[in-house]
């Protein structure tokens, strides 16, 4: 009761991480995270595009109730009035504060990130964020494009930085702040890696030789694929790198060499991310809130690698909506932290360690959607009701369950479900 | 198995719309007005269950008469959902079994 949350939403994140079992990733912040976590295996989005993802689990209510499937509406005036999650949290009493991006912004948020409703005070942009898409990516011939895979010297860089660098600064300066004036706080941090386009410092790319990295397992459309199921993946295809090669629509396939050089991208970017949650959470530590805060880390969706002949996100396959997602309660996920114990020491990705494995797995299918009943029960409050069978009318209700009931209450190791009789 | 409870399988809904049954540029992210199909998919730890079905934009229904497509694929024997077993089986019979 009284506990901090610490929210990390990330961008685009498939479960592409050391604690989910991906042998090439090098994760080992957030698999630290997960050694002192519950784990879900099994957790899905409601719809993989970001804003309706993002406004669905930001107010527990489903797509059909949000009645948003693009990036063009705003619930509170399109569909119904409904309470946020930290909406919630700030109508009892926490501090809010949201930094890069955790609503997506524009039309669905309000262009406000629907301030003042949700955030006690205006929300955090990055400066750089409006160079996300401006020709900053180097080419072999030296000029500069907009490309999808974007190693970047940082230095070279617009304010000579990266969104979620500036991202990770603005989050730790709040957590100091929060330090002093004893205040509960729902801090909401929103990574935008690894969003396209892939960009990131450049040195990440040393941890994924190109030799080493694989097509994905099944990279052909499969046969019996309904053509309404399959997504063209326009968005990559604008990019000048891509445009470049000139594959045909709707089905590519794009050359072999250049799906490896997006995997192994994104991995890159992975580590990149890894990198500011390790710094995110020493942080925690080092202003010795880590004893009474809890950690939710989680993704809007996930992102296909080539899988059925995919990239991006946009369908109903798994590895589009599958992401990851645990929940770091002390006393409850671990046993109870001795004020000053360094919980989250920051780990480099390029000494890497193997070997941590999350606290407690849990294999049941989970929905995003029960993130606002779960995160109210494990911080003591009231638990919103379920909706009703039509809630457009009703402003606080959810339309997912509390999944507190999958945790191990003891904090010990999460018991394999029992298959059969309790 | 018989000697075994039934236990309470938790599902998760996920949907996708679409413009039009065949791929086209705005296939990926339609916008409201040009939703025509909606995809729902049903997934337990053991099968996806998907069905595209006509969407109507103005008044948000969707219709499970008016099927365009379904998708099945079983977690254990398909776990990359590369072999879609929709059409293998008969109408509606699995949809029960599994309901």
């Amino acid at each position: 009761d009284g506990m901090n949350i610490l929210f990390i939403v990330v961008d685009d994140l498939r479960p592409v991480l050391g604690c989910y079992g991906d042998k090439l990733v090098k994760s080992p912040n957030i698999d630290q995270l997960a050694s002192q976590s519950v784990v879900f295996s099994n957790a899905y989005a409601q719809q993989a595009l970001c804003a309706p993802s993002r406004v669905s689990f930001l107010t527990g209510r489903r797509p059909d109730t949000t009645r948003l499937y693009d990036f063009y509406s705003y619930w509170r005036v399109h569909a119904g009035n409904y309470s946020t999650m930290p909406q919630y949290f700030k109508e009892n009493g926490y501090v809010t504060l949201s930094v890069g991006k955790v609503f997506h912004p524009g039309v669905s948020s309000n262009y406000t990130d629907d301030y003042p409703y949700s955030w006690s005070i205006p929300p955090f942009h990055p400066s750089t964020e409006k160079y996300e898409n401006h020709k900053t990516c180097r080419g072999k011939d030296g000029r500069l494009y907009a490309n999808l895979v974007c190693p970047v010297d940082v230095t070279e860089m617009p304010g000579g930085t990266l969104p979620d660098i500036q991202s990770t600064e603005e989050a730790i300066r709040l957590l100091n702040i929060m330090k002093t004036n004893k205040q509960k706080f729902f801090l909401a941090v929103g990574y935008h890696k690894p969003h396209v386009p892939l960009r990131y410092p450049q040195e990440f790319l040393k941890l994924y030789p190109l030799e080493n990295i694989t097509l994905a397992p099944d990279p052909w459309v499969p046969d019996k694929l309904p053509s309404v199921a399959y997504n063209p993946w326009t968005d990559i295809r604008q990019r000048d790198d891509v445009e470049a090669l000139n594959v045909s629509f709707p089905y590519g396939p794009l050359p072999d060499d250049f799906q490896r050089q997006i995997r192994q991208s994104y991995y890159a970017a992975v580590s990149y991310l890894d990198v500011q949650v390790g710094l995110l959470l020493n942080a925690l530590d080092n202003v010795g809130l880590s004893n009474n805060t809890m950690v939710v880390f989680t993704a809007d969706h996930g992102w296909s690698l080539g899988e059925h002949g995919e990239w991006a996100k946009y369908s109903n396959f798994d590895v589009a909506t599958r992401v990851p997602l645990m929940f770091y309660v002390p006393g409850m996920t671990t046993s109870s932290v001795t004020h000053g114990m360094r919980i989250f020491p920051f780990l480099d990705p390029f000494d890497h360690i193997v070997g941590l494995v999350p606290q407690g797995q849990s294999k049941k299918v989970v929905e995003l959607v029960s993130l606002f009943p779960t995160l109210a029960e494990l911080a003591g409050l009231q638990v919103p009701p379920a909706c009703p069978e039509t809630s457009f009318h009703v402003a606080l209700c959810t339309e997912g369950t509390s999944i507190v009931r999958y945790f191990n209450a003891s904090g010990a190791k999460v018991e394999e479900e029992e298959e059969g009789c309790d | 198995d018989t000697d075994k409870c039934f236990n309470e399988e938790p599902v998760a809904f996920s949907q996708y719309p679409r413009p039009a049954d065949i791929p086209q540029w705005n296939s990926d992210k339609p916008r409201l007005k040009d939703i025509r199909i909606m995809g729902y998919s049903m997934r337990t730890v053991d099968y996806r269950y998907t069905l595209w079905v006509q969407f109507n934009p103005n008044n948000f229904s969707a219709n499970f008469e008016d099927i365009h497509a379904g998708e099945l694929y079983m977690m254990e024997t398909d776990p990359n959902q590369d072999h879609n077993i929709y059409n293998n089986t008969s109408d509606g019979w699995f949809f029960k079994k599994i309901l």
